[in-house]
C-alpha cells in the first residue's frame, strides 16, 4: 500500500507462494474460502500444492512463535465469470476465528456503495517508502461514482468495477496488494466491497483507484461455495 | 549425517513382486523404521532392494533381487514404497565404475561378454564372490581399471574390452541452466555427496518433492528447482548447506525465439514462453536491462539462461514465477510483475448465443469456456448435482447441454467432467447487441454475521 498506515484488516489474508514467499493478498469470505484476483495465478487450473494462505498476523514474515498466526495449504482454485477476474480459493482446514482472523461480509448482490463512503484497502504490498514494509498497512479513501470516475479513465471504467478516490494524491495498492480487500464498513459491520486489481500505475497524485465490484458476483460466490 | 537411504533409489507406490523361485529368498523384518531397514540392506551384499509396506503393519521386507522384465515386476500398491540399490539399477557409473552392478554385457565394439565363472575361451584368476559382484557375464571393474567397467569377450582374439558405459556426469547433458535435468548425478562439483530432497537432515528445505511434482526431486539426484544457473543439491555436510553439480553442457542448439510455442503479443500459463516486447511493470516502471547488474545485481545472466530470451530490458519469466516480471530499474523496488500484458485469448470460439442471462437458453453447446465437456445434468459423477432435472424439472436439464436453471446472472453453465472443476460458465457468448444492467441500488442493507474487527486493540496497539 503506498500511501498508508500500519493497522488491522483481521479478514486479509497474505497468499504464500512455495518457497513462502507473499505474492498477493485476499480476502476472508468465509472460514473455508478465500477471494482474490485471477491475475495473481498463472491459471485456473494451477497446482497449488505447496500455496499456502496466512493470516492472523500483522507482519509480513512472522517469526515461528507468533501466537496468532495460522497458515493453511490451498486446495482449490475455482475462476469467476470472465470479466470478473475474480478467483475463489478453498483452504485445506477451516481457520479458527478468533480476534485476529475474521470474516468479511458480502454485499447484497448488486448493491451500489454510495459515493463519499468511506473504505480502506489493506496489504503486505510494496509502499513505494512511504511505509513500513514489514507490516500489514491500511489506508482510507472514499468511494467515488463509476461516471466520475470515467472522466479520469476516458469511459474505460466498467459496471462491474468501481472506483476511490484518495483524500490526497499518491495513496493506493501496489505490486503484491493485488486481490486484497477494499472494505467498507456499513453501520458496525465491514463489508467486501471490492477486490484489488492491478493497474498501470500504483499510488499516482491525481488518479482514483479501480476495484471489481463485488457485489456483481455475489451470485457467483455463494453458488461456488455451495456446489 | 549420511542416511544409508543415500544408497538407494526409491519408487513410490510401488512394490517388487517376485516370481515362484524368487518367494523364498525374501526376508521379512518386521516393525523396523525406514532408515533402519536401509540400513540392515545397505550392510547385507545379499540385499539389493526392500519393500517398505506401512500397512496393514510396517514391514521391512528385503529382497537379493531388482526390477527385472524376466523375474520380477513391480506393480502399484500405495501402502508400500520400493527402494533398489542404486548401483544395480544407474544406467551410468560413478568414478571408475567399481561400484557398478548393472546388466550390460556387451562391449563397446558389440561383442559379448564372456562368463566370469568361466575360464574360456580367456583363462584368467578372477573368481566371483559378493563383493566383486562377479555375475553371470555382466561387465565389471574389479581391479578398479581406469577404463571403467570391462569384460573378457567371448570372441578368443580379444581378450578383454571396455563397455564404455557413461559416466553419471556425461550421460545426460543440460541445455540452458538444466532445468529439466532428470540425470542420476548425486554428488556435487567439489564430491560431497547430496542430501536425499525426502530429507530435512543435515539442511531443512522447501523442496519437499510432494510440493514440487514437476520438478522431479526424485532421491538425492541433482536438480534445478529454483532456476538457479545449474542443477544442484542440498549436501549431506552440516557445514555446506548446498552446491553446485558438475553436469556436461549439450552442444549448442543455433535455435533462437523460433519455438512456435512462444508469444508476443499476449502469455499463455505462467509466461514463460513470451518473448513480446514489453518493457515496464504493471505500474509503469521501466525494467532494468536483464544484462546489466545495477541497480539490481541478480543470477539471470543471458549467457547462463540462453534459453529464456533474456533480450534487452523485456518482461520475462525465467524462474517460473506467476507471470512475465522484470527487475525494475528503481533500486527500492526489486522486481515486479508485468500483468499488463494480456494472457492470450481462449482458441475455443462461441458457437452459440444466448439472450439477457441464457435462461431460456435451448441450444447444443456442451463444451466450457476451458473447452472441457460438460457432465449430464441427471449422474452424479465425477460431480454430485445439487441441480438436477429433478430438483429443477422445468429447466429443460437434457443430455449435458448448457444450461441456467438457476438463473445465473453470468450466463449458461453446466458441471464439468474435469473432477476438480465442479461447475463452469459455458462457450458461448451473450447475443451481440445486448446489454443489460448489472448493477441496482438498493437502500437499505442489515449485517449481522461477520466483518466485525475489535477495534480498541488495533489502537492501544498503535499508539
Amino acid at each position: 500500500i503506498v500511501g498508508g498506515t500500519p493497522g488491522n484488516s483481521p479478514w486479509t489474508v497474505s497468499l504464500r507462494d512455495r518457497r513462502g514467499n507473499h505474492f498477493c493478498g485476499g480476502s476472508l469470505v468465509s472460514s473455508k474460502w478465500v477471494i482474490s484476483t485471477k491475475q495473481c495465478f498463472s491459471s485456473c487450473y494451477v497446482d497449488l500444492a505447496g500455496y499456502t494462505a496466512m493470516m492472523g498476523t500483522l507482519y509480513k514474515n512472522p517469526q515461528d512463535g507468533d501466537p496468532g498466526r495460522q497458515s493453511i495449504r490451498l486446495t482449490k482454485i475455482v475462476c469467476g465469470p470472465s470479466e470478473s477476474h475474480l478467483v475463489m480459493l478453498q483452504l485445506e482446514t477451516p481457520v479458527e476465528i478468533n480476534e485476529r482472523v475474521s470474516q468479511i461480509c458480502l454485499p447484497p448482490e448488486h448493491y451500489i456503495v454510495p459515493a463519499g463512503t468511506i473504505c480502506e484497502i489493506a496489504g503486505w504490498g510494496e509502499t513505494k517508502g512511504t511505509a513500513d514494509e514489514a507490516v500489514l498497512n491500511v489506508a482510507q479513501m472514499p468511494v467515488l461514482e463509476n461516471a466520475d470516475c470515467n472522466k479520469y479513465f476516458r469511459g474505460r471504467v466498467k459496471e462491474n468495477e468501481m472506483c476511490t478516490n484518495p483524500f490526497h494524491g499518491g495513496v493506493g495498492a501496489c505490486e503484491r496488494d493485488y486481490g486484497g480487500p477494499l472494505a467498507c464498513q456499513n453501520s458496525d459491520c465491514w463489508v467486501l466491497e471490492g477486490v484489488i486489481i492491478p493497474m498501470r500505475r500504483c499510488g499516482h497524485p491525481g488518479q482514483p483507484n479501480i476495484f471489481i465490484r463485488v457485489s456483481v458476483y455475489v451470485d457467483w460466490i455463494k453458488k461456488v461455495m455451495e456446489l | 549425517h549420511r542416511s544409508h537411504l543415500n544408497d538407494f533409489q526409491r519408487s513410490e507406490g510401488r512394490e517388487l513382486v517376485p516370481n515362484e523361485w524368487h518367494k523364498d529368498r525374501m526376508q521379512l523384518l518386521p516393525g523396523l523404521t525406514l532408515e533402519e531397514c536401509a540400513k540392515r540392506c545397505s550392510q547385507n551384499l545379499e540385499c539389493r532392494a526392500f519393500n517398505y509396506e506401512t500397512r496393514p503393519s510396517v514391514t521391512c521386507k528385503q529382497l537379493p533381487w531388482v526390477r527385472d522384465e524376466n523375474t520380477a515386476d513391480v506393480k502399484r500398491n500405495v501402502n508400500c514404497d520400493l527402494y533398489e540399490k542404486k548401483d544395480y539399477v544407474r544406467r551410468c557409473i560413478v568414478g571408475d565404475g567399481k561400484t557398478y552392478r548393472g546388466k550390460v554385457s556387451q562391449t563397446q565394439s558389440g561383442l559379448t561378454c564372456q562368463q566370469w565363472w568361466s575360464k574360456f575361451p580367456h583363462d584368467h584368476r578372477w573368481t566371483p564372490s559378493a563383493e566383486n559382484g562377479l555375475e553371470l557375464n555382466y561387465c565389471r571393474n574389479p581391479d578398479g581399471d581406469a577404463i571403467g567397467p570391462w569384460c573378457y569377450t567371448t570372441e578368443p582374439e580379444r581378450r578383454f574390452e571396455t563397455c564404455n558405459i557413461p559416466r553419471c556426469e556425461d550421460e545426460v547433458c543440460i541445455t540452458c541452466n538444466g532445468e529439466d535435468y532428470r540425470g542420476q548425478v548425486d554428488h556435487t562439483e567439489t564430491g560431497l555427496e547430496c542430501q536425499r530432497w525426502d530429507q530435512q537432515y543435515p539442511h531443512q528445505h522447501i523442496y519437499q518433492p510432494e510440493k514440487y511434482p514437476d520438478k522431479s526431486l526424485d532421491d538425492n539426484y541433482c536438480r534445478n528447482p529454483d532456476a538457479s544457473p545449474v542443477p544442484w543439491c542440498y549436501t549431506t555436510d552440516p557445514k555446506v548447506e548446498r552446491q553446485n553439480c558438475k553436469i556436461r553442457k549439450c552442444e549448442k542448439v543455433p535455435l533462437k525465439n523460433s519455438r512456435s510455442s512462444y508469444t508476443t503479443h499476449c502469455f499463455r500459463g505462467r509466461g514463460e514462453d513470451y518473448r513480446g516486447k514489453i518493457n515496464e511493470t504493471t505500474s509503469g516502471v521501466p525494467c532494468q536491462r536483464w544484462d546489466a547488474q545495477s541497480p539490481h545485481q541478480h543470477p539471470f545472466v543471458p549467457q547462463t539462461y540462453e534459453c529464456k530470451g533474456l533480450e534487452e530490458n523485456y518482461c520475462r519469466n525465467p524462474d517460473g514465477s506467476e507471470a512475465p516480471w522484470c527487475f525494475t530499474s528503481l533500486s527500492e523496488m526489486r522486481t515486479a510483475l508485468c500483468l499488463q500484458i494480456k494472457r492470450c485469448p481462449d482458441d475455443i470460439e462461441a458457437e452459440d448465443c444466448y439472450h439477457e442471462n441464457g435462461k431460456n437458453y435451448h441450444g447444443m453447446v456442451r463444451k466450457t469456456r476451458k473447452g472441457i465437456i460438460c457432465q449430464k445434468w441427471n449422474v452424479n459423477t465425477p460431480h454430485k448435482t445439487k441441480i438436477n432435472p429433478t430438483t429443477y424439472p422445468g429447466a429443460n436439464l437434457t443430455e449435458n447441454y448448457c444450461r441456467n436453471p438457476d438463473a445465473d446472472l453470468h450466463g449458461p453453465w453446466c458441471y464439468t467432467t474435469d473432477p476438480k472443476t465442479e461447475f463452469d460458465y459455458c462457450a458461448i457468448k451473450q447475443c451481440a447487441g445486448e446489454f443489460v444492467s448489472i448493477i441496482t441500488p438498493i437502500k437499505k442493507v442489515e449485517f449481522n454475521e461477520c466483518g466485525k474487527r475489535e477495534e480498541r486493540m488495533s489502537h492501544s496497539r498503535l499508539r
